[in-house]
């Protein structure tokens, strides 16, 4: 998983 | 994007909304918790680093934003504004809370994804927020009524994260390798903590009497 994937909710 | 992300995102907006909303029509932060808005303000610069760095969605970066913004506006108007600082219950909002803090950061850099600086203070900000609502609980405990738009604030700020349950659950079994047990565990804490307050705002609003919590 990419990090901005991951990182996709608030 | 999944409804129940989607309706997490906008019960959590909407209690920002009530509590801006009681401090500027009342005038007053009486029942709020400056600590637990110290937290969240902090749970949001950390978690929201990559806000200049990532773009995800034009969605994403607003309420990025509106969270950062509105905690600090809240801190700051707590804090300073003239009329508002005057209703802080300062002697009341006596949790210990930078034990919080320790205790969250502790635990990042134990327990994280990555060992970087953005993974480190992602997960420090999944933790804090976790515990960030326990300064807020004690003080509803200790003020004796609460009034309707404090106690709407904090069944919302709750129910978000139940929202966000629901969500990591829906991508679980819709997407491949979604596990995220770091925000599972401590999503389950943060709506755990909240569950006796769910039940004395439930039995509040059943015998449509004032909301007070057993001290």
């Amino acid at each position: 998983l990419s990090a901005v994937t991951k990182h996709d909710e608030l | 994007m999944n409804v129940f992300r989607f309706a997490g995102d906008m019960t959590h907006l909407f209690s920002v909304l009530v509590l801006l909303l009681k401090i500027y029509a009342t005038k007053s932060c009486s029942g709020i918790s400056l600590k637990t808005q110290e937290l969240y303000a902090l749970v949001f610069l950390t978690r929201y680093l990559d806000l200049l760095t990532d773009f995800i969605s034009l969605y994403n970066t607003v309420m990025k934003l509106v969270f950062i913004s509105s905690s600090l506006a809240i801190v700051w108007c707590m804090r300073a504004h003239p009329v508002v600082r005057r209703t802080y219950d300062k002697d009341q909002d006596t949790f210990r809370h930078y034990t919080l803090v320790a205790g969250s950061l502790v635990l990042a850099l134990l327990f994280h994804d990555r060992f970087t600086i953005r993974e480190v203070c992602w997960a420090f900000s999944i933790y804090l927020e976790a515990v960030a609502i326990l300064p807020q609980l004690v003080l509803l405990q200790r003020s004796r009524n609460v009034d309707n738009l404090t106690g709407q604030y904090v069944f919302f700020l709750g129910a978000y994260r139940a929202f966000y349950i629901l969500n990591w659950i829906y991508r679980y079994f819709t997407e491949q390798h979604f596990s995220r047990w770091i925000p599972w565990i401590a999503g389950l804490v943060q709506t755990g903590l909240y569950a006796d307050f769910f039940y004395y705002y439930y039995l509040s609003w059943k015998n449509n009497v004032k909301l007070q919590l057993p001290a």
